[in-house]
Formats: structure tokens, C-alpha cells, sequence
């Protein structure tokens, strides 16, 4: 999926984009 | 740190003067959450280092529905390590 924003009521942006599969746990 | 099963980056370069810095969550482990985590990613926000405590920005991702409430704590305590260890980072830089 693509990146999506969602702006809380207090103002502050999130910006939810998918995890590269290099970041998930493997170590 | 405890493994939160949270992980919080930095999204990008600490030039180690500006305070506000982007930083990236994600669920590692989900199995660390007591709530049901649905796959939201990543999420990337604005964090202030010397006006904002975590657990503000905590609350406002249970409020946009990334977490249920009952995790509330667990994230919080994730970005605290993570901004106790930027600040801990930029002190050594300064004072070295």
C-alpha cells in the first residue's frame, strides 16, 4: 500500500508508510 | 533499553541543533502489545525535544486509532528511550 497521512486534532501530521522488509526483526 | 517490541528510529539526519526531529515508529514484536495491533507500518511525525513529552505524542496515535489504549504506556516508553538517547547523543557532542 501507499503512504497515508492522518492529522491528529491536536495538529501533528503522522505519516503511515510500510515497513521495508529490512527493518522487520531479524536480527 | 527493555524491548518494548517498539521500535522508534530517526527519520532523519540529527544535525544535533534543531528541536524538532522526524522520528519513525513500527511494531517489531507485535506480541509485546496487550491490544490487538492492526498493520498500520511505519509512522513518521514530528517530535519537539525540548517542549513535547512522549507521552503526548503516545496518546494522539491511540487517538488516530494506530493503538488501542491499553498500549498506550508501551509506546510512550518507546519514544522516551528514543529521545533520551538523542539527547544523551547531542550532550556527549557538546560537551566533547
Amino acid at each position: 500500500y501507499s503512504a497515508a497521512l492522518v492529522v491528529h486534532s491536536a495538529g501533528r501530521r503522522f505519516i503511515v508508510s510500510p515497513v521495508p522488509e529490512s527493518r522487520l526483526k531479524d536480527q | 533499553a527493555e524491548d518494548t517490541g517498539v521500535r522508534v528510529e530517526l527519520a532523519e539526519e540529527d544535525d544535533g541543533t534543531k528541536s524538532p526531529i522526524a522520528l519513525r515508529l513500527w511494531v517489531e514484536d507485535a506480541k509485546k502489545l496487550k491490544g490487538k495491533y492492526k498493520d498500520s507500518g511505519a509512522i513518521e511525525f514530528t517530535f519537539d525535544l525540548e517542549t513535547e513529552v512522549s507521552e503526548t505524542v503516545a496518546q494522539e496515535m491511540v487517538d488516530s486509532g494506530f493503538f488501542l489504549d491499553s498500549d498506550v504506556k508501551v509506546i510512550s516508553k518507546s519514544i522516551r528511550d528514543r529521545v533520551a538517547l538523542i539527547k544523551w547523543r547531542r550532550q556527549r557532542i557538546v560537551s566533547g
